[in-house]
């Protein structure tokens, strides 16, 4: 899981499309949000 | 709508800091400035990169500054 | 200022697509709703998020979407 902090914002994208989390552009301001959903999704 | 809000909507946001939005008080306000997000424009900034999806605003700013879902800007 | 531009600004933003913006052609606009920067206000969103900071907007913008100076929003 801590991979997910050295993916770029197009692969945490695609992952949450994966996962089906809705989302919108990972920037710097909402990256830390997403992961947190992604882990939460992959717990 | 509180008194609060009323006020901040009804001239242009400008620079006012992020405790003139209704439902940001002390505590949130200066969690929120520690983050960066000091002034209401920059908080309205971060909702419409969260596509103006209020449950993705509601998750981050729980997760910004510990918000309780009492705390949180209507 | 551009015919673009001005038809942009004469109407609320709403739900413009990105490619609506003056100075975002077809090639800037795709790439832009790749990253998920599909609509105006997203895009918005994040100058506001960078607190209206054209240099740091123009960073962004180029290591977003490669875009080269000219290509910008003015």
């Amino acid at each position: 899981m801590s991979s997910l902090s050295s993916m770029s914002a197009g692969e945490l994208s695609e992952l949450l499309d994966e996962y089906g989390i809705k989302h919108g552009p990972v920037v710097g301001s909402t990256r830390s949000l997403y992961e947190r959903k992604l882990k939460e999704a992959m717990a | 709508t509180s008194q609060k809000h009323k006020d901040f909507v009804a001239e242009p946001m400008g620079e006012k800091p992020v405790m003139a939005l209704a439902g940001i008080g002390e505590a949130l306000g200066r969690r929120l400035e520690e983050k960066g997000f000091d002034k209401a424009y920059v908080v309205l900034g971060q909702f419409l990169v969260l596509k103006k999806d209020e449950e993705l605003f509601r998750d981050w700013l729980k997760d910004t500054c510990q918000a309780n879902s009492k705390q949180q800007v209507p």
